[in-house]
């Protein structure tokens, strides 16, 4: 865990929220992609870790600490909050330490180390024998496996290397991806620059994001390029360079209907659906496929849309994703559904279908679903740290506000509602409090309100 | 400690040092160790 660095200037910390008898996080096995999510299962309250020991004459950070037991009280994400042993039901000196920190190792590190352990200046004379008292508190007590440091390494390490070249969206023609290379990585989230844009600010998404795609990916499905005339020929001639990002580097979007050849039901150009506004995470709206691509993609258009546009607001969904609904969808879940340009709150999808002469995309073409709603463990009020997806440079703190089914709606703390984002409950754009803190991210903190100011 | 039931969980002779001396004790750890 970096503690400086300019980038995390002004970063924010939980520590008053941490504090708050109601705080609920979401817990770190609720994110499949994030470090450790595997073995979180077995980071328990009651488990005892050694700490580096602050209760001491002259402590400072860059000083060679000394350490102690502490037990783990309460856990929130990545952050837990700790009691040394040897207080007892004193509580006036518990902290929250993120686990994954430089400063918490399973017991037996510091005498791997030769490092004696110290007890606290507080209860220093409390006990003549300390080594009774720590026999009896830590036999049969549950630690961290003496490879944790290993296993936060590991689990930190992305797919991807700076430098690989592949196929992103264009933030400023959604209709279009174009080429870019990987200049940046930070806890698996990926900091990106198009080919043409030397000084521009870039692009950041995780390395598992369904917006960036191997080279060669736009030819394959058909999908609008931007790209110089150097890499199309390539692609046509399917040369591929050392620092090409190559398929198996990305999720893979699961099987789709559209690619069994008697495939039942089939997706065309015209038929209308619901759909996740691309430009506007917090509202779902009424929309059109309009280009069917090869391998289960699809470009859709948001129906309330300015009508004039040439095409360059269309966004490619694969059909599996669960950015996309059946008509209905939202009234059967009583979400709000933006309707089509010229049509008012009272819309009917019967009558938009007779009017426009359209069919519904069929029913059984979608995975949103109740059967196809991975367990998960999202509820109203869990805390988190959210990609701002509008801006996704940004890592802001934020709240589960509605569940529905697989759907999750972030709110970010401070803001109106019309920032909300709705997201996947297996989004990557989503992580447990501490992360930012983990991977060196910096984090945004709630907005601040007039009056706090 | 009751031995935890999840069988992620092993069984270890855990060394620790103090001012006053060096021993082991047997303590649970957590994950795998691979």
């Amino acid at each position: 865990i970096k503690r400086k660095g300019p980038e995390l200037a002004n970063t924010y910390e939980w520590k008053k929220q941490l504090e708050a008898p109601d705080f609920a996080a979401a817990a770190v096995t609720c994110f499949k992609h994030v470090p450790l999510s595997d073995l979180w299962d077995n980071i328990v309250v009651g488990m005892k870790v050694e700490v580096e020991n602050t209760d001491c004459d002259n402590f400072s950070e860059g000083v060679p600490a000394s350490f102690w037991v502490a037990t783990v009280l309460r856990i929130a994400g990545y952050k837990a909050l700790l009691r040394y042993e040897g207080f007892g039901q004193e509580s006036s000196k518990d902290f929250w330490v993120n686990l994954c920190a430089a400063t918490v190792h399973p017991v037996g590190w510091c005498a791997g180390r030769g490092k004696p352990l110290i007890p606290p200046k507080t209860i220093q004379n409390k006990f003549k024998d300390w080594k009774q008292f720590l026999v009896r508190r830590l036999t049969g007590a549950r630690t961290l496996p003496s490879n944790f440091i290993m296993k936060i390494f590991d689990s930190l390490k992305s797919r991807f290397t700076c430098g690989l070249t592949l196929e992103v969206v264009d933030g400023s023609c959604i209709s279009q991806v174009k080429v870019a290379t990987i200049s940046k990585i930070v806890g698996k989230r990926l900091h990106i620059k198009y080919y043409d844009e030397e000084n521009g600010s870039g692009f950041w998404c995780h390395e598992d994001s369904p917006l960036i795609h191997h080279v060669g990916w736009a030819m394959k499905t058909g999908h609008n390029l931007d790209a110089d005339a150097e890499y199309n020929s390539r692609c046509q001639a399917g040369v591929y360079l050392d620092n090409d990002a190559l398929p198996e580097l990305f999720a893979q979007p699961k099987p789709s209907f559209l690619d069994q050849e008697d495939g039942g039901a089939q997706i065309l150009a015209g038929m209308k659906l619901e759909a996740i506004d691309p430009l506007n995470l917090s509202a779902i709206c009424v929309a059109t496929v309009m280009r069917v691509l090869n391998d289960g993609y699809i470009m859709i258009r948001i129906d309330s849309y300015d009508p004039d546009s040439t095409g360059s607001d269309w966004f490619c969904y694969h059909s599996t994703s669960p950015y996309i609904f059946p008509a209905g969808f939202c009234e059967m879940n009583s979400i709000p559904l933006t309707p089509p340009q010229g049509y008012a709150d009272d819309f009917d999808w019967d009558v938009y279908l007779r009017r426009t002469g359209a069919v519904a995309v069929p029913l059984t073409l979608f995975n949103c679903i109740d059967m196809e709603t991975p367990p998960h463990c999202f509820q109203i009020g869990m805390k988190l740290e959210c990609a701002d997806l509008m801006d996704p440079k940004m890592i802001c703190v934020g709240t589960i506000s509605r569940v529905v089914g697989r759907l999750l709606k972030v709110h970010f703390d401070g803001w109106e509602d019309e920032y909300d984002q709705w997201l996947d409950c297996e989004s990557p754009d989503m992580y447990p409090v501490g992360w930012c803190e983990l991977v060196g991210h910096k984090l945004e903190g709630p907005r601040a309100s007039v009056t706090e100011l | 400690g009751a031995e935890p039931k999840n069988r992620k969980w092993e069984q270890k002779q855990v060394q620790i040092k103090t001012l006053e001396g060096e021993f082991s004790v047997t303590m649970w750890a957590s994950g795998t160790d691979d």
